[in-house]
């Protein structure tokens, strides 16, 4: 009798360790065997492997937002592509102004800076906001305001020479390419005045000549018989150096 | 652009963006970036997704949105991230974009619209970053 309720117990056991050691792998499997795992948009290394170094490393069991930070605020510092960071994409007075955002998974909470001005830490910003507020989004030089409060450095000039060489090409180049619709001058530098569709006369369709086109950029307007058609001044620039 | 995913050792997920935005924009333009679930959405209990492209477009769809809640629903990541672009696409052919989606188990796709994108990688069975191509 004894012995039979010890292999009773022994196989008990077994089975018991067999469920936890699978429930494990498969517990590994969910929480931990190919984790930590970075992503991220672009062929941006040296971000991820900052992300990498902090979620993956024993002394940095970071948490997986302390690593999101780290890999962005390794890209402003880089610039990566220089569509990130300050020194980038200035605006058409010249200026730099950054947009960023974290969230965390686990509770949903979203920190969030957009238009920020004169501060160059976007998501450092961003990560305060979802610290020391109850907001989501704050926004230009009262988002500047509040990261300089909770301690970031600034106010800064984000420009770079590069970023205003850019610009002063731009405004020689008739402030061409543009994002205005329906305004005129056309195909110039403003200030810009709205026309006022209701009134423009309807001949068949609205034909306007091209002015010119210019490195593929399609300037002037179009022929459209869709009076409702917005008149582009041309058509938006989009591409790996010029996008959010 | 960037917009991040880190899955951490004990499954917590987080993403993040950031971005100076559109070149010769108009002053007080604000694309994308820190828009919820436009650039990027996590939610531990699915996956995460982050985004990049024509902001003043992708604003108007919320794809990382769609993306997890695709995925929430059943879809696997390369399903979700084709189903968000196509569905930009639909409205706007012209439009330039891109999305990488990764759910809780760490599978991970992308896709895009109007260019090339590509998209980075590394987990603990990596030596160091892999980048993986997606053709429009």
């Amino acid at each position: 009798m004894r012995r039979s309720s010890v292999r009773l117990l022994i196989g008990f056991l077994l089975i018991r360790f067999n469920w936890c050691s699978a429930v494990g792998d498969k517990g590994a499997g969910k929480v931990g065997v190919a984790f930590p795992l970075v992503v991220s948009t672009w062929p941006f290394r040296e971000a991820v492997r900052a992300a990498w170094k902090v979620v993956s490393t024993g002394e940095g069991w970071g948490s997986a937002v302390d690593a999101v930070v780290a890999g962005c605020s390794a890209c402003e510092d880089l610039r990566c592509d220089g569509t990130v960071g300050p020194g980038g994409s200035p605006d058409e007075n010249g200026e730099t102004t950054l947009d960023a955002l974290v969230m965390n998974g686990a509770t949903m909470e979203i920190g969030a800076v957009a238009a920020m001005r004169y501060v160059k830490d976007g998501i450092k910003a961003a990560k305060l906001v979802m610290e020391h507020s109850e907001h989501t989004l704050l926004v230009g030089e009262k988002a500047t305001a509040f990261a300089i409060s909770m301690g970031l450095p600034g106010p800064t000039n984000l420009s770079s020479p590069e970023s205003i060489e850019k610009w002063e090409k731009w405004k020689q180049n008739h402030c061409q390419p543009n994002f205005w619709k329906n305004v005129v001058p056309v195909g110039k530098c403003g200030p810009y005045h709205p026309i006022n569709l209701a009134s423009v006369e309807v001949e068949g369709s609205v034909k306007n000549e091209v002015v010119g086109s210019q490195g593929g950029l399609c300037q002037g307007y179009y022929e459209s018989d869709n009076l409702l058609e917005p008149i582009k001044s041309n058509l938006k620039v989009v591409n790996r150096h010029n996008h959010d | 652009t960037i917009s991040m995913a880190v899955i951490d050792k004990m499954g917590h997920i987080a993403v993040g963006t950031s971005t100076n935005g559109a070149t010769f924009k108009i002053p007080g333009r604000v694309g994308d970036g820190p828009i919820p679930g436009s650039s990027s959405y996590g939610d531990d209990e699915v996956g995460a997704c982050g985004a990049t492209g024509d902001g003043d477009i992708m604003m108007r769809f919320l794809p990382c949105y769609q993306v997890v809640e695709s995925m929430r629903q059943g879809m696997d990541p390369r399903d979700a991230a084709t189903d968000a672009i196509s569905r930009i696409a639909r409205k706007y052919p012209d439009f330039i974009g891109a999305v990488f989606a990764v759910n809780k188990e760490g599978v991970h796709a992308g896709a895009c619209h109007g260019w090339t994108f590509q998209y980075s990688v590394r987990n603990s069975s990596m030596q160091d970053v892999e980048v993986i191509t997606v053709y429009p």
